[in-house]
């Protein structure tokens, strides 16, 4: 099973 | 007054055509430097970045800079009503509420105008920090955009790993499994048929097979694709378009439990 991850996890709002 | 041009309307007819399965709408941002556009799609797992060069449009005119909020659904439309050799030009006046596209044909016989409406969107920028990618892939544009389709078949998701010996795309169903390897070319007679990889350390991630059939639909602007990717941190798919700039599209992994 695998999650999908989202890309605020890794970059951040500016 | 903003106004850029370009003699042929087919590279923004592809880039629409790059772009309409991951966004409903986008901030078109113009600058005297170019037009650029970042947006996430709806689920917040890709993110498109586009940017157009001033220097790559035959003229181009922007004299303060203007956030444009556009549908992507209507663009489209609008775009497919021009010919491909069509010139267009797209104008806006300061604080605009609309943007007109014109067409003008080859032979200067046919003018057509769409006007657009403009939408006030909520505005979400990501940082994306600078990155230096364990795995830097290039190859035929045609040939990934095959293999995503090919293994779409067979699963969800689609792993890719990388290593000195070459790259590999796998896809695990219920129904079977497939992997495609490609190595890396010993000589290419043509630079856009090369495989060429760069690598600082093998890698191996996961995709979702439904963003990267996306991502392809790009595939008629540019004869390679660029993959960059480390471990745990999103792929990034670029394609070169022309002179004029580039398409990016990022996209997180999927992971296991």
């Amino acid at each position: 099973q695998t999650n999908q991850i989202h890309l605020q996890e890794y970059y951040y709002h500016i | 007054m903003f106004e850029a041009r370009l003699a042929q309307s087919a590279i923004l007819k592809k880039v629409l055509e790059a772009v309409k399965d991951l966004l409903t709408e986008a901030t078109f941002e113009c600058s005297d430097s170019g037009i650029q556009v970042q947006a996430m799609d709806n689920a917040h797992v890709s993110l498109v970045s586009l940017n157009l060069r001033s220097d790559g449009f035959d003229k181009y005119r922007c004299d303060r800079n203007l956030s444009m909020g556009m549908n992507i659904g209507t663009m489209t439309k609008i775009l497919r009503c021009a010919s491909s050799e069509d010139t267009v030009t797209l104008r806006a006046w300061d604080n605009p509420d609309n943007i007109i596209f014109i067409f003008e044909s080859q032979n200067k016989e046919k003018l057509s105008e769409y006007e657009m409406k403009l939408i006030n969107m909520d505005q979400e920028h990501l940082g994306i920090p600078e990155t230096v990618y364990s795995c830097v892939v290039k190859m035929p544009s045609q040939e990934f955009a095959r293999i995503c389709k090919d293994l779409s078949q067979f699963g969800e998701a689609i792993t890719i790993a990388c290593s000195k010996e070459g790259i590999k795309f796998t896809a695990a169903g219920d129904y079977g499994n497939a992997n495609i390897k490609l190595a890396q070319t010993a000589e290419a007679d043509k630079e856009e048929e090369a495989v060429i990889i760069d690598m600082q350390e093998p890698v191996k991630l996961t995709f979702a097979c439904r963003y990267l059939n996306s991502f392809v639909k790009a595939t008629p602007l540019c004869a390679q694709v660029k993959l960059s990717m480390s471990g745990d941190v999103p792929l990034v798919c670029e394609y070169q378009i022309g002179d004029i700039g580039h398409i990016r599209y990022y996209l997180a992994p999927k992971i296991d439990d």
